[in-house]
């Protein structure tokens, strides 16, 4: 150990493994982790012959698609051991360890984190049935395409349709246009052979807004794009390369009746339309990864800060004081300056992100029982909270790459790369400029109920003189 | 009311900037559409104050739930690691109340005398926290497969490892690259 952070570590005034069980949230939880790890590290599916960063576009996606594989095989047999839930998918893909092993991203990240969510939330328990356990057993691969190559969080003007035909009780999805062809889904372009498609509902001659469709893309045997799908790869991005970001079009593609996901709304055989509860169902795959994007950017900048504050510990620099040795970079304030607001932001993004959890598995368990009150409160929280983490987060990792000087700016690092994935979040599931205007529709909204003299829901209700949130 | 430096007054003060600026932008945009413009364009035209008023609303959310969550979860914990924490919460907030030193000027009662105080607040509150800065960070308990990276490994040996990771690139493969042969060589000769 380098004798700086060892005295560090000497120095210390409370105890460190408190601190991770509190981070973890409990001692349990703790120890599962660090199980997990060592399972899974065990493997060497992390060790590389050749660095990825030296590796074309191509071979990346080819190591990513390996690495993703071999990972599942692994979590598949830690299932069968423990028959634990879905925490093993979530934490080994989408989480920490599924980051580390695959630090450009995972070609199979939307298989788990929408594909399967939204089939759990949009599907009837029929399609679930039928689709869950080909899903999780990777019997087939599925992403979720909603964003289109001319449109994004504006989602009403989507142009994907899906007519519905009664003669033959299929649904035929057709691209219209060249900007509406569905643009970046992880996983689309070479690795899912199934994909959950937003498309405009028209039946009888008129347009019922966006539904969910699960689509066929691919043939299962030989992974060949079906007749109609015309599919691809977007091409090289700032960051995140290994998570296989597609394009997709149709031409006239028909699909059974029974591949709309009827949760909320219906199509009857006869092309009848059965309204939904509340048409907002449709959006809560977008409210759920946006929660889940909090979680992943406190990980993110977690990891940016330990490197730097290790780094700064060990790095001396300049000569203040003369005839005395360079101090550790860590005694400049600017430099605590830098750090210490870091360190401070992931625990901050960690409780609201915790706290946004439950508040979001509340209001979801409320629209079971037809109670939608608090999905636009939801809502507006779900869009501001991504936007500023989101934002903040690419801040502190540019800091903390900052704080390591020249080195910060080495790939091997870390920071260059972990800045790639944290700034690719301020801008999918809706940019945040825009996701910062919707939240404040609801806000002016809620200005002018307080104007009325109508109570507000708790996040808001300072805006009529009340306590807010923090009562 | 009169502004003091401590945390829950500075929470009130976000909250007063957060209904401030909602409030200037409902009388905007009511002020624009009397002068005759529809809804749509006069939201448009104050779209820049919307989203920085949605910011400072946010803003509200995570400071005052970084606040209570932290006083609320921490009780169970030993008085040396509540102190830490707590010290990370008030950090936080005295950064972010001097980050929108503008917006508290406008909205609530602070003065320049508030402000230098809550600036030495600030550099107080970096040095009691310095001493378990790597601490701090060792609680995030990343095993080194997982941090994946040269200048943050546990045993801080960075320069070696800084070196080894030089080392794998493929340029060093051979002391003499084809391309001097191929490149260099004849265009220094004025052969290319």
């Amino acid at each position: 150990i380098n004798p700086d952070l060892q005295r560090e570590r000497d120095k210390c005034t409370f105890n460190v493994t408190e601190l991770t069980n509190f981070i973890d949230g409990g001692v349990i939880n703790t120890e599962e982790r660090r199980k997990r790890e060592d399972l899974l590290l065990k493997e060497g599916i992390h060790l590389e012959e050749v660095p990825s960063e030296y590796l074309s576009h191509k071979e990346k996606y080819e190591l990513a698609v390996k690495k993703a594989c071999l990972l599942f095989k692994v979590i598949r047999r830690m299932q069968e051991e423990e028959s634990t839930g879905m925490e093993n998918f979530m934490s080994v893909l989408g989480g920490t360890l599924g980051s580390a092993i695959l630090s450009d991203g995972s070609p199979l990240t939307l298989h788990y984190v929408m594909f399967i969510p939204t089939l759990l939330g949009q599907a009837t328990v029929e399609q679930q049935a039928y689709w869950i356990g080909r899903a999780f057993n990777l019997d087939i691969i599925g992403t979720y395409a909603q964003t289109e190559l001319g449109h994004g969080t504006f989602i009403r003007g989507l142009e994907t349709t899906a007519t519905y035909d009664p003669n033959t009780k299929e649904f035929v999805l057709h691209s219209p246009t060249l900007t509406s062809y569905k643009w970046w889904p992880g996983g689309l372009a070479h690795t899912a052979n199934y994909c959950i498609v937003m498309a405009q509902l028209y039946t009888k001659g008129e347009c019922h807004g966006l539904h969910p469709f699960i689509v066929q893309l691919r043939d299962e045997e030989t992974h060949m794009p079906l007749k109609g799908i015309k599919i691809g790869e977007i091409g090289a991005k700032l960051g995140m390369n290994g998570t296989n970001n597609g394009f997709l079009g149709f031409e006239h593609v028909r699909i059974p009746r029974d591949h709309m996901l009827m949760k909320n709304s219906k199509v009857l055989e006869d092309g009848t339309y059965v309204h939904s509860l509340n048409s907002k169902l449709t959006y809560g795959t977008m409210m759920f990864v946006r929660v889940v994007l909090v979680q992943d950017m406190c990980t993110y900048m977690a990891k940016a800060v330990t490197i730097a504050t290790r780094y700064s510990a060990v790095r001396r620099q300049s000569q203040p004081k003369p005839d005395e040795p360079e101090p550790q970079i860590l005694d400049y304030v600017t430099q605590q300056h830098k750090l210490m607001i870091g360190i401070a932001t992931v625990h901050a993004f960690r409780l609201s992100a915790n706290w946004l959890w439950h508040m979001y598995n509340n209001v979801i368990a409320e629209l079971d029982t037809g109670d939608l009150e608090r999905l636009p409160e939801l809502h507006a929280l779900s869009c501001c909270i991504k936007a500023v983490t989101t934002s903040d987060a690419a801040e502190c990792v540019e800091r903390c790459r900052l704080a390591c000087g020249g080195h910060g700016y080495m790939l091997a690092s870390n920071l260059p790369t972990t800045y790639g994935m944290v700034t690719a979040a301020c801008t999918y599931e809706g940019e945040n400029t825009v996701l910062l205007l919707q939240t404040a529709r609801y806000l002016v909204k809620a200005w002018q109920q307080a104007a009325g003299g109508n109570a507000l829901p708790p996040t808001v209700s300072y805006l009529s003189g009340g306590e807010g949130r923090r009562s | 009311p009169p502004w003091d430096n401590s945390v829950p007054h500075i929470l009130d003060g976000f909250q007063r900037v957060a209904r401030g600026k909602i409030s200037l932008c409902v009388a905007n945009i009511e002020k624009r559409q009397k002068s005759g413009l529809c809804y749509e364009d006069a939201w448009n035209l104050t779209s820049v104050q919307l989203a920085n008023a949605s910011e400072a609303h946010c803003r509200l959310i995570l400071l005052s739930t970084y606040y209570s969550e932290t006083q609320t979860l921490s009780q169970n914990l030993s008085p040396a690691l509540r102190q830490v924490l707590t010290l990370l919460v008030e950090l936080y907030v005295v950064y972010w109340a001097l980050q929108r030193v503008g917006d508290l000027l406008r909205f609530t009662s602070i003065s320049e005398r508030d402000i230098e105080r809550l600036q030495r607040c600030y550099e107080e509150l970096l040095a009691r926290l310095r001493p378990d800065a790597v601490a701090l960070v060792d609680g995030f308990d990343f095993r080194d497969e997982i941090l994946h990276s040269a200048l943050g490994s546990y045993d801080g040996r960075v320069y070696e490892r800084l070196m080894d990771e030089a080392m794998k690139s493929p340029l060093n493969a051979k002391p003499v690259n084809d391309s001097f042969h191929k490149y260099l060589k004849p265009f220094m000769q004025g052969k290319l």
